[in-house]
């Protein structure tokens, strides 16, 4: 089973989008793939159309209920535990307990089973709630907007996952960069690309998910891009993206 | 002495763009004014070319030092409170003593005069670092993207601008919606503004943020949008949003 997380805590820069749309894609291909909302800001649920009200992460967090009790399914293929922005308490409500980040990875390990992907989305900082999906990860995905902020807080991204692999986690790696909402005709976006790719060089994904207004539109239907225009450019760029991914975890 | 906040959950809407840019129009126009940066990631710190390293933020989250201590000058009108990543610790350090959220307003009241405006950025979450600036403020301009995610979130981040004013800020209001990154050929952005001024009336500012790519360069020179492309629609916008609010504030 592999577990990715989608982080970055420069916001806005495709975390969710591509934790939803690469599910779904790697769920069409035949993978059986949950997806794991840890982001009070519960946008992964609520773009697939999914209400955590009556059961959600937090419930697991708070030690209430266990990750297979409010697992729901999206399609035959893919599964999604749901979030709820109460779970904006658990930082502060959760006491000194020294195992406070292994919480999630702990929980995983206990009742998810049977998948071929888990992908967790994280919110936009690296406070308790990402440090509990790197942990429980085997490696991470980075969406990288083509913009100077984005560029500039990956260094404090990768000091933050080194000091998780060294202290919690030692089996977590990157599994790649992702450049997202690319627009072509922008130098900056070439410029930041070609930076990412000198520094990081194969560890950049080759696809690239251009700009695509379909994406921006898809959530307020509760669907996936797939669902919504499956020959939009964004459709494409994450079905190449999945494809990329699977042949990679092929290799190893 | 006004103190805005400019806030919203949602990542990458535009609040560090907004604060940077509308502090340099105000400044530019006359007004005496300080930015605040609260974001561990501090992007207002470098895309005004300062380093934080010297003196910063969290110094005065610690109780190690006072604002006044660690203010820099920008331009004769224009001076920052610079932040560091360090900060990212403050929210899980700080001891649960009863006033943690009024650290922020306490120490403003004590070192910070002589400003007509004071503009604090924050993160993109509902933590105690936003907590500490909605208390510290008097009014709250919330930046919104035309996207679905960001109209979505706004629930949540009223419900936690009414819960500051019932129990921590009995002065803070809203004092406007901003549309920012707007495209106007996307349907998606027109339906986006409809539904906010159809909501909030004319609680939304009449000035709109267009998308404009020197917006996006101008943080890599350390510079605003008017030293570094004075003529672009995004100084036009910023410097019009200058203006319509000190004629609101005027008139008051
Ligand atoms: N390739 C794309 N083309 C067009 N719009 C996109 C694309 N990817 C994402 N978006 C839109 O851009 C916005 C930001 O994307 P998203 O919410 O996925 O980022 P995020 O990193 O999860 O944000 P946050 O930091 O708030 O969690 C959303 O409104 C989304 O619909
Ligand atoms: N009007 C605009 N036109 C083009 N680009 C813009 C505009 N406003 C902001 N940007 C760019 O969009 C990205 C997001 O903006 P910004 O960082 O200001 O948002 P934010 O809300 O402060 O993000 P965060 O939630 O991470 O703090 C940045 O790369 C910025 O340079
Ligand atoms: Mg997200
Ligand atoms: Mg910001």
């Amino acid at each position: 089973m592999k577990i990715y997380s989608l982080a970055n805590q420069k916001g806005g820069v495709g975390k969710t989008t591509t934790c939803l749309n690469l599910a779904m894609a790697l769920s069409k291909i035949g993978k059986r793939v949950c997806v794991v909302d840890c982001d009070p800001q519960s946008n992964l649920s609520s773009g697939l159309g999914v209400n955590g009200s009556s059961g959600n992460i937090y419930d697991v967090f708070s030690q209430r209920k266990e990750l297979d009790e409010i697992i729901r399914e999206v399609n035959h293929n893919l599964f999604i535990v749901p979030s709820t922005f109460d779970l904006v308490g658990f930082e502060t409500e959760v006491k000194e307990e020294e195992k406070k980040e292994k919480i999630l990875k702990e929980k995983i390990i206990k009742t998810i089973k049977n998948f071929d992907y888990v992908l967790i989305d994280t919110p936009p900082s690296l406070g308790l709630l990402t440090l509990n999906a790197l942990v429980a990860s085997n490696s991470v995905i980075i969406p990288v907007q083509g913009e100077y902020y984005s560029l500039e807080g990956l260094t404090q991204l990768l000091k933050t996952i080194k000091k998780v692999k060294e202290l919690l986690n030692p089996s977590l790696r990157i599994r790649g960069f992702l450049l997202t909402l690319f627009d072509r005709r922008l130098r900056l976006a070439h410029a930041v690309e070609a930076e990412l790719r000198r520094v990081f060089k194969d560890k950049v994904f080759k696809t690239v998910v251009p700009r695509s207004v379909r994406l921006a539109e898809a959530p307020s239907f509760g669907k996936s891009v797939f669902d919504y225009a499956p020959n939009s450019k964004g459709a494409l760029a994450y079905m190449e993206l999945a494809k990329e991914i699977l042949k990679g975890d092929e290799k190893k």
